[in-house]
């Protein structure tokens, strides 16, 4: 599903240059649940967004789905992105002054889905916040945007669902509760990727590939207890 | 140091109304290192920007180092802000398009602290992040940004430190490193009051304040392993 080839990202600034990923080489197999850990500042989100489409490589390969997008132009990869991938944001990234429901419904809209609002409903209901549907981002607490962010990328039945940090604002229990459906979706077919600090969250998934100063270092397998 | 009394706190929205503190009634000494734990939506940001003078209570008294500040206006509740208290966001609240050393320097530009720079290089130094002091938030990961919020509030040495979740983007280790400054500015006097989900972090306090529905349903001092 996902085929990266010394995949590399270098952001300049001025004279300087952030070497943010050193070429990366690695696969990650349709409905395969993966989790990517490793320090603050290694490369983890900056990985997320080349395979999440979101920003483009600076040097080296990437297939998604047999298709080679390393070279695609913004509209392609605005489509391709639609069309497989859903995202949940580390910062969420929700539109000021829009409700709860509003923001779940809008990949709905890009793509043509009908009954926008009963299906955006029901993702609210599976995250916990159906009563909080009316509620724009600054009327709700840290974790209940982290819970519509995630709502959001669902919605749309993606075929990879790319999750940074989605638990970082919530409490165990409902860290639980997020990790159930994400699980259900693997059981399912849909592709997880998701970075995450915890430990006890990456021991859901088979699989922990880790991330230091722009390079994978490890990646195993989850013995399951 | 703080001392709250059936502090209640109740957001209006058109005809529905979100009690989201209940009548609060708690004391934290001064020198305390305190955590606030509870589930996503029960009150603990709501009670740390009411304790960190940056939000009105509904109901209820609150006094800060003896001065009662329940009644007053945004004026007076700024300076005594920018006096006593150092607060980090859960959301960072960083300036975008600002360099994190600028970040750092502006609390201390209100106060009218003399060797900005120095001191603000010295924090950022403090939290590892010396060598991105050039970077816009843009240009920093969730973690860095979470780290220049924390050396902004560190910078004015407040007499009170109000963190709301400040390692839920940080790796394990970069988490120990920013808990070791808290402990040893607790040991030097500061009132330090932290939200967090993490066991392991509320483990470092000496007190555990558990939050669910907007009231409080416990209040424990951590026994030293
Ligand atoms: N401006 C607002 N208007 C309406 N409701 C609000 C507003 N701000 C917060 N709320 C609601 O008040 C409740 C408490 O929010 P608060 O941010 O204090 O929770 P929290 O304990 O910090 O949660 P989290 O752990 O997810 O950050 C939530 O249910 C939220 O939806
Ligand atoms: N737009 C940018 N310009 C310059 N440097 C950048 C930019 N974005 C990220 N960086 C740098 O690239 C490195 C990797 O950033 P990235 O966001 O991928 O880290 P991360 O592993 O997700 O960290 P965290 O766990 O803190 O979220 C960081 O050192 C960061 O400062
Ligand atoms: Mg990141
Ligand atoms: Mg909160």
């Amino acid at each position: 599903m996902i085929k990266v080839q010394d995949l590399t990202k270098t952001y300049t600034m001025g004279n300087t240059q952030v070497h943010a990923l050193r070429g990366v080489k690695l696969e990650i197999g349709a409905g395969e649940l993966v989790a990517i850990m490793g320090p603050s500042g290694s490369g983890k989100s900056t990985f997320m967004n080349l395979v999440g489409c979101l920003d483009r490589p600076t040097g080296g390969e990437y297939s998604l789905d047999g298709v080679d997008v390393s070279r695609m132009n913004d509209n392609q990869l605005a489509e391709i992105r639609n069309e497989k991938i859903g995202f949940v944001f580390q910062q969420f990234n929700l539109l000021p002054r829009t409700s709860a429901l509003r923001q779940v419904e809008l990949p709905m809209i890009y793509s043509g889905v009908p009954n926008r609002a009963e299906r955006a409903m029901m993702a609210l209901e599976a995250v916990g916040l159906a009563d909080r549907h009316d509620h724009t981002p600054s009327e709700l607490s840290g974790g209940q945007q982290q819970r519509v962010a995630i709502a959001r990328a669902l919605v749309n039945d993606p075929r990879v669902l790319m999750a940074d940090e989605p638990t970082g604002a919530l409490d165990t229990r409902t860290g639980e509760e997020v990790m159930a459906i994400f699980q259900r979706l693997h059981r399912t077919g849909t592709t997880v990727v998701l970075v995450t600090h915890e430990w006890d969250i990456a021991q859901h998934c088979n699989r922990i590939i880790r991330f230091k100063d722009g390079r994978v270092v490890s990646d195993d397998p989850v013995e399951t207890p």
